[in-house]
């Protein structure tokens, strides 16, 4: 299963519609402080299924919804869609009859999130199994945050040893 | 489950130690499991001694040392089981020219060798010019981040200005 | 001690607020006492909203505002009640080049209006550029650190060399 | 009261004697990761009565000796020393009859710390207070350790509180 696409709409400081390009390879992201790098791969982290307001750097899940701008109202409405290849055929049993994966996480001001998997309403629960099957999902260690790699030594072994059921 | 934990870190530990000298240039390195009869309880700990130094207690190393040590630690896991996708925001800002260098063809190698797509956030010029591709991430609405692909010259540009 | 703290609270507040907007070219910040009866037990919040941005909860802002508001923070302290000696320790890592162009005018006007004599440890070419005297720090032989007085030219060749 | 040089020897990585001149404005110090800079930091930090062995980044204060390279052996003593100029006469009353000030701390592996004044034995309680009557000492705000500058704005509003008590 590969990545393909990272769409993103109102989430955070991506007010307008957005499409990551994602290939084979290495991709630079570049651009001045406080731009929005870093809101990008909470998009990412997000969409898979992270539950914690505080790993998005937020007091609360709404936090993620565009809070406006100086010439800008805020939203009301987040949206991040992620597109799969699964021309492999690697996805779990529900998912596995396509060869394309579009996995879409909504949130609505003081409503929550909802997630849907190719236009049908799927649980959380599922999306998140889905990318822990493939190694991957809001948890894992591949996606190092901002700041993040200074901790991972100084951590308590125990700690530690999470990294290490990840290869488990 | 033990036995899979078990399997898994002689993994790791074999691609941790080889992956240290490839970053350091040298150096030894290699972790173990803390003593308790269940591995599945145990801490992980590192040991690991730079090219030309006496091993000691992982906090006297560096900041540039730790961040490069801890690298090595998640490209092992990663070795073992490999994510289709790999995201590194900003983990060069602590290395210094030549360490930079080091970073960038180790993630080159990985890059190559396997399926894994990279997204690498950076302010390094030289990381910039390693990559395959650039995108670049502006406020010219301030407040509002717009998406632009750029190449290497206007990426460079971008860095100028903000 | 209540005064003295409420005193001094509203110095640093003020300095805070012009720091700020001098490090980021814009926005807007202050300080606050969270309400208790007592002063001495209050915490100390801050309130941040970089150019063209709505006021927000610190911790969306990204690595690099975070790294300029404690700047503003710590120096507008500093403005109050003056150190001998300030010493920096790769405080522009996260920093882009506009951001650590207007760090080292800052510095620059606090180390030529005051008696304060700044140490400053970087890895960023235009923050060396901009020191009065370098210093470098070398291990030729391994595990054994050496100080020697370097000028620009040189301290840009052991940026390379390491 | 203004400081001049700062000697080590023995200290961390700086086995061999050195010196450290520090004049007016602003001196730059570089090199390569691992090369020792961190380390005269933290020998201004200890010689000003640092106590704490984690901010020395070692398990114990014995730590901070050097402890050998691939080809030298390991050292049972380490000492800074730091020079002050009062000239302008600030230094606190015990001290104050003096142009300059040499303050030198050395520990000796199992045995603890001493400190001396311009040659004479003195109580570290003593040294700190010379250092925090002038607005510095191993506390300070000013200096800014690496890695530090990111926690400032997440930590505790109450731990911000002892920064703003440092302008008091
Ligand atoms: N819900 C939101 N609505 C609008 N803007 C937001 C929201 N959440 C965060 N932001 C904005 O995003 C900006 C931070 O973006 P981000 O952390 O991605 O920057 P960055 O490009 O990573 O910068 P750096 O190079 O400093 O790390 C903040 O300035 C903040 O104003
Ligand atoms: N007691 C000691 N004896 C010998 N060497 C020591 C001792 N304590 C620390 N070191 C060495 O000092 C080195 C770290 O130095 P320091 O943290 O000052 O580096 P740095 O120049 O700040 O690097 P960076 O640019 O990565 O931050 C470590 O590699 C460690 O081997
Ligand atoms: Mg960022
Ligand atoms: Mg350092």
């Amino acid at each position: 299963m590969q990545f393909n696409r990272l769409r993103l709409k109102g989430f955070k400081s991506f007010v307008d519609p957005t499409e990551l390009v994602v290939e084979r390879g290495m991709t630079g992201i570049v651009g001045p402080n406080g731009c929005g790098k870093s809101n990008l791969v909470e998009a990412l982290r997000w969409v898979m299924g992270e539950t914690s307001a505080k790993r998005m750097r937020g007091g609360e899940m709404d936090d993620v919804i565009f809070a406006g701008s100086q010439r800008r109202p805020a939203h009301n409405i987040a949206e991040v869609a992620v597109h799969l290849d699964n021309t492999d055929r690697t996805a779990p049993a529900q998912f596995n009859d396509l060869d394309e994966l579009d996995i879409v996480r909504r949130i609505e001001r003081d409503k929550g999130s909802t997630y849907r998997v190719n236009g049908r309403e799927t649980r959380a629960r599922d999306v998140q199994l889905l990318f822990a099957d493939q190694a991957t999902g809001a948890g894992s260690t591949a996606l190092v945050s901002q700041g993040r790699i200074g901790t991972i030594i100084n951590a308590k072994p125990s700690d530690r040893r999470t990294i290490l059921e990840e290869a488990a | 489950g033990r036995e899979r934990l078990l399997a898994a870190f002689e993994q790791v530990n074999g691609h941790f130690t080889d992956l240290f000298t490839r970053l350091f240039g040298g150096g030894q390195a290699q972790l173990s499991l803390t003593q308790t009869d269940d591995p599945l309880e145990a801490g992980l700990e590192i040991y690991a001694s730079p090219p030309g130094k006496k091993l000691q207690v992982m906090s006297l190393l560096s900041g540039g040392e730790q961040a490069l040590t801890a690298l090595a630690l998640l490209f092992a896991v990663f070795l073992v089981n490999p994510a289709p996708i790999c995201v590194l925001d900003e983990v060069d800002a602590p290395l210094d020219d030549a360490n930079v260098d080091r970073f960038c063809t180790l993630v080159e190698e990985l890059a190559r060798s396997g399926k894994t797509r990279f997204l690498v956030i950076t302010h390094h010029r030289m990381t910039m010019a390693r990559m395959d591709r650039l995108f670049g991430v502006t406020m010219s609405e301030r407040g509002v981040s717009q998406l632009v692909s750029v190449d290497l010259q206007a990426a460079e540009e971008l860095r100028e200005s903000a």
